[in-house]
């Protein structure tokens, strides 16, 4: 039996054995195996082919698979690695792991970078902030005049700008993040901790022992 | 006063970074 189950997930595409997923990230091989349990369940939502796809995440995010969302899609972007416009158990995990709270800091200070870098640039610019700024509001139907945004906006960069050229480098966003630790909030998911008890995977076999 | 709020801080509460929600059954 166990047999036939470990067949016919390595059928499905992208996936990679969790011993070697726990290797790389700060998840047990049991957690890995759990997540996979979650993964299954993400991937099969719409299109049962073993790989999430925009609206499957956009169904698991906001429980509708046609809400777009800025954010969603920077963090869809970063997950699928390999830019083919899925994202795998392999790119899940890794990805995932960012989250996990036993994770460096400096992970997540780094991936939170890359999510506010729209446009891959290497800096957090100016308009790239007015922009999330805006679709923050229009996600939350909030209604500010452009004087106010500009003004939100103005004195963020004011402090986090420190050499003032307009854009934020990695280098000050680190120095910011350290002064307002409250921005990776949302970059640690207490639920990882606990995700063998949320989704226990009912292995009966140990991939270990093969 | 939505002029004193951190742009980043706003940005943080979108329920598009919420990967919580992923884990809700």
């Amino acid at each position: 039996m166990g047999c036939l189950f470990t067949k016919h997930i390595k059928q499905i595409p992208g996936y990679e054995e969790p011993t070697v997923l726990a290797g790389e990230t700060s998840f047990t091989v049991s957690e890995v195996e759990a997540l996979y349990e979650l993964f299954k369940k993400l991937s099969s939502s719409i299109i049962v082919d073993g790989l999430i796809h925009k609206e499957e995440f956009q169904l698991a995010l906001f429980k509708n698979s046609n809400t777009r969302n800025l954010f969603a899609d920077r963090i869809f972007d970063l997950f699928d690695v390999k830019r083919n416009g899925v994202i795998e158990f392999g790119e899940f995990v890794r990805s995932l792991s960012v989250f996990h709270p036993n994770t460096a800091i400096s992970e997540k200070i780094e991936f939170a970078f890359r999510l506010y870098d729209l446009r891959h640039t290497g800096f957090i610019e100016r308009e790239e902030l007015k922009e999330m700024v805006l679709a923050l509001l229009k996600e939350s139907d909030l209604c500010l005049s452009d004087d106010v945004v500009e003004t939100i906006v103005d004195k963020t960069f004011s402090e986090a700008d420190l050499n003032g050229d307009g854009k934020i480098d990695r280098e000050e966003w680190k120095e910011f993040v350290a002064r307002n630790p409250s921005l990776l909030k949302n970059m640690t998911l207490p639920y990882l901790k606990d995700i063998t008890i949320a989704f226990p995977s009912f292995v009966l076999y140990s991939e270990v022992e093969d | 006063r939505p002029v004193m709020m951190n742009a980043f801080e706003l940005i943080s509460t979108s329920q598009g970074l919420n990967l919580g929600t992923l884990f809700e059954k």
